[in-house]
């Protein structure tokens, strides 16, 4: 049967697509994973702002049920 | 509440709407009610009126698409990004595209409102942006609400009316 990705990878998945449909976090394109990083807490910081929620920069499970609630595709924040 | 930057905001308060296609969610009648007591909120409290149009382009046109329906915003399937809207401007601009993988449902607590949902919407076809207020229509996430007593929140109305001042005939 199918081995289960990590939860970590999943959840980091789905910041990545959440932050980067409705934050403007650039798609990856390089490997410098120090400047991606940076760029990521960065809209998560404006994310966890924007509902409220604790501002850390880092992804928590508060953050994370947040983020797949359903909701309207038009961005939080204008680019 | 919170409105584009920039003036995005229509000229106009006379505006036209076309429903280009149907969910098999839900009968024609009851997506045809639902979208239009979605607008029906807005007018009652701004001076806009709508008026439905069969053919050709309506400022704001409705259509129901799945995926990648080339907007550059595609959809997600199941849950996840249920509908979305642009800004008032020409062309593509007051449009609202629903995900038709979503189930919309027209009275029942399951699935998805489509009058709300729409309302959501319309909200953005007319200028608003996401609120940071957890109670107003115009919060990003979906929260259900009876629909036989929904009145616009507080902080909906101070949005809209910032944009385009009172409903006139209260």
């Amino acid at each position: 049967s199918p081995i289960a990705p990590p939860a970590d990878e999943d959840r980091e998945n789905i910041a990545e697509n959440y932050l980067n449909r409705l934050y403007g976090l650039p798609k990856q394109t390089s490997s410098d994973t120090e400047r991606r990083s940076s760029a990521m807490s960065l809209r998560l910081k404006e994310m966890q702002q924007f509902f409220g929620l604790k501002v850390t920069g880092k992804l928590n499970d508060e953050t994370v049920e947040v983020m797949k609630k359903p909701r309207c595709g038009v961005p939080d924040i204008a680019a | 509440y919170s409105t584009f930057a920039g003036d995005y905001k229509w000229k106009k308060h006379d505006l036209t709407y076309r429903i280009e296609n149907y969910t098999p969610d839900m009968s024609v009648a009851e997506v045809d009610d639902s979208i239009k007591k979605a607008l029906q909120v807005w007018a009652d409290v701004t001076p806009l009126r709508f008026t439905r149009i069969y053919t050709g382009t309506a400022d704001i046109m409705i259509s129901f698409v799945v995926g990648d329906h080339r907007d550059g915003y595609p959809f997600d399937g199941p849950n996840g990004f249920l509908a979305h809207a642009f800004p008032p401007y020409e062309g593509l601009g007051g449009d609202a595209h629903f995900d038709d993988d979503e189930t919309f449902l027209y009275r029942s607590p399951e699935g998805y409102n489509l009058f709300l949902v729409a309302a959501h919407e319309f909200g953005h076809s007319l200028g608003l942006e996401h609120s940071q207020d957890p109670g107003a229509l115009m919060y990003p996430t979906y929260v259900y609400r009876d629909v036989d007593t929904f009145s616009l929140p507080q902080d909906d109305v101070n949005g809209i009316q910032s944009l385009y001042g009172k409903n006139p005939d209260i």
